[in-house]
């Protein structure tokens, strides 16, 4: 996080806000509900508080504008530059502008308001921008299911070093980055896709193409916004150029950034009994159509050709795969399957029937 | 003569990285640009500045990543300085 130059904060904790104007794209209750979720992001986690007036002067002036609206940063239409917003202090002070030209939405669609105005109420209480791509605080737009939205960590630091912490009894902490060379980062789930690797935690993707030497950070959201983070357990179809994710009891099946119409489906419509919950990893041989579903300490076995798991399941793991314990996520590659728990990876030569390899989690990450 | 189709590309990017860099990264507006500085060229420099704050490869050039990072919408306060 960073504080804007010259520490400016405001003196008070009980802070006013005004919104002068609505935009026609969305309906008023919903502009409300977004600034009143989006002052909640911050004073949910400090002593600040947002007290709504009309018709008189406010500390935080929100208003829709077009082009150059007198303030010496004239908007410039549609994408760009979507808001702007000002440090604290008297007059403009602490305002927030958006522009009016965006496409403003309470959903993933165009640009959404919460997302925006969170962001921009960062800088009207004195936070600058953050170079940590998970921040609010992050100059980039990037969307977030409002309902699954929690203020980062970096955030959570950075307005509390102005403002000190909230008065809750206990104190509210927020997601990290992941790092793709931690030796710590464990995964949720990991799939290829296309000849690359997506290696799943949080509402994150870690991307990895076999040419380039560094890994990408990217939200799950930027590739598929309909998809909920934390997904569970993945893999690739290749033959179908698909892939299948999973998060409890439901799966979505995704072809490039289209997820396929009619999901999510229950995993029973795979043949899971219904003590299956959630599956923790999935891998799919690409040779034999089957398709490997990690429960607990039990895998059942899938034939796509069939499109039905294959008798004589579940197995126990440890029967087939040897002693690699919990799956917490898989994929294939090369022959080899790779199996990870926790923060230790398994090299297994299903041809051998035996684990060949042991290594970090974060290997193939080239720290 | 109708202007090459890449000498055209080539001036939208020259547009694109420095109007983001005057826009977020204070870079100055070079009133005499027919005299050459001994310094480093300030688009380089700041060029840089942009690269490091967003993790991207610091190689002082428009480079493919650079201009995707410059397209993306985003907010209207500088990253650097008010």
């Amino acid at each position: 996080y960073m504080f804007t130059p010259g520490n400016p904060k405001w003196k008070r904790n009980n802070l006013t806000y005004r919104i002068l104007n609505y935009t026609p794209k969305m309906r008023q209750a919903d502009v409300d509900e977004a600034v009143r979720k989006a002052l909640s992001v911050w004073s949910n986690v400090t002593p600040l508080t947002f007290q709504k007036v009309e018709d008189k002067e406010a500390d935080i002036m929100i208003s829709f504008a077009y082009r150059d609206h007198r303030d010496n940063s004239p908007f410039d239409g549609p994408n760009g530059q979507l808001a702007h917003a000002f440090q604290p202090g008297d007059n403009i002070g602490g305002d927030v502008h958006l522009d009016e030209e965006e496409a403003w939405t309470k959903d993933g669609r165009g640009y959404n308001l919460f997302i925006v105005l969170a962001h921009e109420l960062g800088h009207s209480l004195g936070l600058s921008h953050s170079d940590d791509p998970g921040a609010l605080m992050f100059p980039n737009y990037s969307y977030t299911d409002p309902n699954e939205f929690l203020l980062p960590q970096d955030d959570i630091n950075g307005i509390q070093a102005i403002y000190g912490r909230s008065n809750a009894a206990v104190q509210p902490t927020g997601p990290t980055t992941p790092q793709a060379c931690d030796p710590n980062l464990t995964f949720d789930a990991i799939t290829t896709l296309r000849g690359e690797i997506f290696f799943f935690k949080g509402r994150y993707m870690l991307r990895k193409h076999p040419a380039r030497a560094e890994t990408e950070l990217n939200f799950i959201s930027l590739f598929w916004p309909k998809l909920p983070s934390g997904i569970q357990a993945a893999y690739e179809n290749v033959e179908r150029d698909e892939i299948l994710l999973f998060k409890e009891d439901k799966y979505w099946v995704v072809r490039g950034y289209d997820i396929v119409p009619g999901y999510p489906k229950p995993i029973y419509r795979l043949g899971f009994p219904k003590t299956v919950k959630r599956v923790n990893a999935a891998y799919s041989d690409e040779s034999t159509g089957k398709t490997y579903f990690f429960v607990a300490d039990r895998y059942w076995r899938y034939d796509e050709k069939k499109k039905s798991m294959d008798r004589g399941y579940p197995r126990k793991i440890i029967a087939d795969f040897g002693r690699i314990g919990r799956v917490d996520a898989a994929f294939q590659k090369d022959g080899y399957v790779y199996f990870f728990h926790e923060r230790t990876q398994y090299q297994f030569d299903p041809r051998a029937k035996r684990i060949v390899g042991k290594m970090n989690s974060i290997s193939w990450f080239n720290c | 003569f109708p202007v090459a189709p890449e000498a055209e590309d080539d001036g939208k990017t020259i547009q694109l990285v420095e109007s983001y860099l005057e826009n977020f990264y204070n870079l100055q507006r070079n009133h005499r640009p027919h005299l050459r500085s001994r310094d480093e060229n300030p688009v380089v420099a700041k060029l840089k500045e942009m690269q490091e704050f967003f993790g991207l490869q610091v190689t002082g050039k428009p480079d493919p990543d650079t201009l995707k990072m410059m397209k993306k919408p985003r907010c209207g306060v500088p990253d650097i300085g008010q």
